[in-house]
């Protein structure tokens, strides 16, 4: 079975789309088989890996209406070992047309789970900016949630409501669901209140939040207008060692568990 | 009656918020008398005018729900003539309780047109990162939609959506919607990606891009932590000139309308 995590913060900008073309290219660089599913209508992830908007055909919207498997809608990546089920604007209707279904909030679970065994050894579910039934779909599913917290002060705010979310989400829908980790990005050392950040969301949840600290490093926001991740568009910048010491940690605590 | 002017961008982060709060408070030093309305869950806009969400009473979702005028709903701020109609977590509810209603799209206008003349010279409304019936109602309620872009390749991306939906709202819900400008935020000149990204939105969007740029600025990103606008905060930072600039900028080209 695959390990499912879910990358999800409502507060918006804050490196969720980053986070999982980069993590999930770093886990394909160590070896694993790696699926995103791009559950943003505004489709960055997939367009950060090159899949342009002209050629999705079958998307993650499909996949939760029901019209299309995952095995169907994924599509190959530049990247070995990187395949992603692609978004479309079609998404911006799902919370709608799927409000009266009855299993609405399992509807991505259910597809996940009908995949082949071995298919995938981890699947990144990327998120948009808010606590809407997509994001709900892709807490429902996961094994953990992963969230990129941005150092500044906004970003801290939201957090506490990200967390008794996920508190609801285990509750009522998905008792298995956990903080996977708290990844701190774009952080900048020049920035006074970065480093206050950093230490008051150490001091609040301890072990949740990752060592590795991805920086503000502009060849990260650079890759994406080449359709690449930046551990292809430049492995060397601190930007791309950061992801790959970040899947390196998440792959370390998952032996632990 | 007072210019009503939408803060939309259903991309996350590109300084929606911070342009709100510092473009309030800007035309509240030039005289402006100004209204913010808080429509994002988050909550960004109050507290970074110093309104803890402990204080708030009534709130937009009060007023959406018409339990509640604006005149009741609205607080005074630390900034002279501004002041601020905030937000709670009830918003996140919004869309699925108004759903049903016939005139769910057209809730804040109404509120809006209920207001006494002469109240306030400007109403800006602050939007939550997507394109739901909050942002709808945002719309539909405005005279114009200003569009504040991070200088940034995913930023670019999702211009050319919501520059559709304010097509559809206009058709559909306002005929007076208009773009009242794109202001460009953010901007660091060590990126080159970001000369790139504001050569081709002058491009592409002409006059429509203010000449005003909101320089990258930490004083910015501290203020907030502060509950206070940057102008209060450090005023002769670039940050704060910028959106002084901006606000002279905006009275200008109204004043050709
Ligand atoms: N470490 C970094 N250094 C520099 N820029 C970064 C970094 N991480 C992300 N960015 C840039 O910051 C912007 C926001 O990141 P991203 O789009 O990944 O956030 P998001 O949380 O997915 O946003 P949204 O809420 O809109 O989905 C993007 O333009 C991205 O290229
Ligand atoms: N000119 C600037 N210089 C430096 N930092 C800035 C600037 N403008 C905004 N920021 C910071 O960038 C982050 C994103 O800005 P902001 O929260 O205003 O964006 P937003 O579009 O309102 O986000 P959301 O989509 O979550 O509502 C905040 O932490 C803010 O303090
Ligand atoms: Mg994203
Ligand atoms: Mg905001």
């Amino acid at each position: 079975k695959p390990r499912v995590l879910t990358i999800a913060n409502q507060k918006g900008g804050v490196g969720k789309t980053t986070t999982a073309i980069n993590l999930g290219t770093a886990l394909a660089a160590i070896g694993e088989r790696v699926l995103l599913i791009d559950l943003d209508p505004q489709g960055n992830a997939s367009t950060g890996l090159g899949i342009e908007s002209r050629v999705r055909k079958l998307s993650a919207f499909d996949v939760l209406m029901s019209e299309s498997t995952i095995a169907e809608a994924a599509v190959p990546t530049d990247v070995p070992r990187v395949s992603i089920v692609p978004a479309t604007m079609d998404l911006l209707g799902a919370e709608i047309t799927l409000a009266a279904q009855r299993d609405r909030t399992h509807r991505l679970k259910a597809a996940i789970d009908a995949l082949p065994d071995g298919a995938y050894s981890y699947i990144l579910i990327d998120c948009p900016p808010s606590l809407n039934l997509l994001t709900i779909n892709a807490m429902a599913a996961a094994d953990g949630v992963l969230v990129p917290l941005q150092c500044e002060f906004f970003a801290l705010e939201g957090l506490s409501q990200l967390l008794k979310t996920v508190e609801q989400v285990r509750a009522s829908v998905n008792p298995a669901l956990e903080i996977q980790g708290v990844v701190l990005t774009m952080f900048d050392p020049r920035n006074n209140l970065a480093g206050q950040v950093i230490r008051d969301v150490r001091q609040f949840l301890g072990p949740k939040v990752f060592e590795t600290v991805i920086p503000r490093n502009v060849r990260v926001s650079e890759a994406p207008s080449y359709g690449k991740p930046v551990l292809l568009y430049d492995l060397k910048c601190a930007g791309s060692q950061a992801y790959l010491k970040l899947a390196s940690e998440i792959i370390q605590r998952e032996r632990l568990l």
